[in-house]
């Protein structure tokens, strides 16, 4: 379970205030397939980082199995993320001197996984994305859509059991999209994965049984 | 009007050959709004760059205004593309130092725009595509969408009488993007400016005079 307690997120610009979190209050049970939309700007992106533990609210308290991860030290953080979690960011960040396999790879041999096993599994992971005849690729030589498939592949790598999506489908076509909703849909069915996605596409929406709407940094619904 | 002739593209990848587009012939008159629609990897930001003269074709012919641009020099190519072209990238490319309101102003002063004209018309753009409280922000310090909205922006800067835009709704909520869609048939109807859009959005193909399709770099349509 992921528990979100009056988390506020304040950026300093100069003089300026950005309140792009209000206190928001909100529980993620293991198991639930939750979808956040709202328009651009709303905070959903900021709101994914805190609840992934990737960035640290400026009041407020993020719990993670019933531990406050302010607590964690920045190891343990990042050890959590790596064992539990499994990104999907709203601008790839593939790193571009490695393939579309050696990415994918990537969180395998963080978590000691052998180089054999790595690749065995990075293999069936670009299949099932549709990406069989692009795994030397660098992310220079892949289309947008193919980017964010890698980047997809490389979330699901350890076999983590919460998946954070930042618009996985942006850059695909419906066919494409759909493939991804269904693995998106067995992993939480079949794997019991608690799954977050942030999404414009009423598609993946629909699939959620918890659906919250972002405005001005607050819970709209 | 813009004339493609028996276009091919093909990538080399140590022994293997991509190709990624296939004897594309068509013909984009002055004034079209055409959509290019196809599955993620069919070739669309490969044919969009090569239709503004952003990269040449492998072999086949490109025609401006009825003048071959294989024929013109890097440097007379990128004086048509600054002057009649205006791209929205699907990775947004926006300089990463330069804030958005720069970002904005850089085409133009490109093109010999006193500063403060160019600030004058970045502020009606921004404002515009819903941006008036973020023109000090740095890409960094901008959600997604965001970023992607000043890259619409920044792709207008000097009136140019072609748009090609690939994907310029993907991270967009349905009323942002309603706001771009409507700017871009605003420009078409009453500015008279050819519009290229390459999208996975039903919403803006169905605005277009011309819907092509691709498929494995061929015309499926
Ligand atoms: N430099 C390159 N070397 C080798 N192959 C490439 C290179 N650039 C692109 N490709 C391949 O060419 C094909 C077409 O790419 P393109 O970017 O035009 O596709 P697209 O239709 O825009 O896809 P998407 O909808 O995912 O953005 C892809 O399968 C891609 O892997
Ligand atoms: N480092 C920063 N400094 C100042 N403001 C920021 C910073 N990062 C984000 N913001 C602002 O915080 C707000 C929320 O950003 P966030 O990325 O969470 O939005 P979002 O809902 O994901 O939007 P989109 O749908 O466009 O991706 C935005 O208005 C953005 O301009
Ligand atoms: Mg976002
Ligand atoms: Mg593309």
């Amino acid at each position: 379970d992921i528990e979100l307690i009056n988390v506020t997120k304040v950026y300093q610009l100069g003089k300026r205030e950005v309140k792009a979190l209000r206190s928001i209050s909100s529980t993620i049970r293991s198991g639930n397939f939750m979808s956040i939309m709202g328009p651009s700007g709303s905070g959903k992106t900021t709101l994914l980082n805190i609840i992934g533990a990737l960035d640290s609210p400026t009041s407020g308290y993020v719990r993670v199995g019933g531990k406050d991860i302010s607590d964690l030290s920045d190891r343990s953080r990042s050890k959590l993320r790596l064992s539990s979690f499994g990104f999907i960011f709203q601008g790839f960040y593939l790193l571009q001197n490695l393939t579309a396999m050696e990415n994918v790879m990537v969180p395998m041999r963080e978590a000691g996984i052998s180089r054999w096993d790595a690749m065995k599994r990075g293999k069936e992971l670009l299949y099932d994305v549709g990406l069989r005849n692009r795994f030397g690729h660098l992310p220079s030589q892949l289309s947008g859509g193919e980017q964010q498939r890698v980047s997809i592949a490389r979330s699901m790598a350890n076999d983590p059991s919460v998946i954070l999506a930042d618009e996985p489908t942006g850059e695909l076509d419906s066919e494409s999209s759909q493939n991804i909703i269904n693995i998106m849909r067995g992993l939480n069915r079949n794997g019991g994965k608690t799954i977050i996605v942030v999404t414009h596409d009423n598609e993946i929406a629909k699939r959620a049984s918890i659906r919250l709407r972002l405005k001005d940094g607050r819970i709209s619904n």
